[in-house]
């Protein structure tokens, strides 16, 4: 996936 | 997720309770810069806006709402309780230096052109920089508490756990991102010198002392 569709780290 | 993400979310964690630790049980906020904790609410606040939109993870969810809550609850001690015993007149690193470039190069370098990634790109931007007031302020005053230096001792391992966490991600799942990479990557980078003088000096037993 494209890093912008996830932002899933904090 | 993976080991090197867990662990370098749980250092940012420590770091976090090791702060507040300091300033409950030394009833001061001695050593800390008011301006780089008060950037650090400002880089989640503009981070975690996707806590309105987006579903992650239960975990990334509740540290989400834990970073945002333990900072501005930082601040309010620093600003209430502990307020006599912070001095401005040694914290005076310009965060005008800091917010003015990291807002051009969010609108430059950005994955989207929409309001909330700009603002994710900023914040991205300002954390790897934020530590700089509270290193100054190390600088100017030439030493430290030993607890406040296992305070920025968690929060460079925190950073520095990120590079693998990214190494791995890249060769596991594929996935590169540039931005927080090359942020993390110069994060990373300001805290040499301090763990130079961290692991030579205070994990010797020696107090947390510049050369003059």
């Amino acid at each position: 996936p494209a890093a912008e569709e996830t932002h899933d780290e904090l | 997720m993976n080991l090197f993400r867990f662990l370098g979310d749980t250092a940012h964690l420590a770091s976090i309770l090791v702060l507040i630790h300091k300033m409950h049980t030394t009833k001061s906020c001695r050593g800390i810069s008011f301006k780089t904790q008060a950037l650090y609410v400002a880089v989640f606040v503009t981070r975690y806006l996707d806590l309105f939109y987006r579903w992650v993870s239960l975990y990334n969810f509740f540290m989400k709402l834990f970073f945002i809550g333990s900072s501005c609850y930082i601040l309010f001690l620093m600003k209430t309780k502990f307020r006599p015993t912070q001095d401005p007149a040694i914290d005076t690193f310009r965060i005008e230096y800091l917010l003015g470039p990291c807002t051009v190069i969010a609108l430059i370098f950005n994955y989207k052109f929409s309001p909330t990634e700009i603002l994710w790109s900023f914040s991205i931007f300002l954390e790897s920089v934020a530590i700089l007031p509270q290193l100054f302020l190390l600088q100017r005053t030439g030493e430290a508490e030993t607890i406040t230096t296992h305070y920025l001792a968690a929060l460079g391992i925190y950073r520095a756990l990120y590079i693998p966490n990214w190494i791995y991600r890249y060769f596991t799942e594929g996935v590169v991102d540039p931005i927080a990479i090359t942020a993390g990557l110069v994060q990373t980078g300001l805290y040499i010198d301090f763990f130079y003088v961290y692991v030579t000096k205070v994990l010797q037993g020696q107090k947390f002392e510049l050369p003059a």
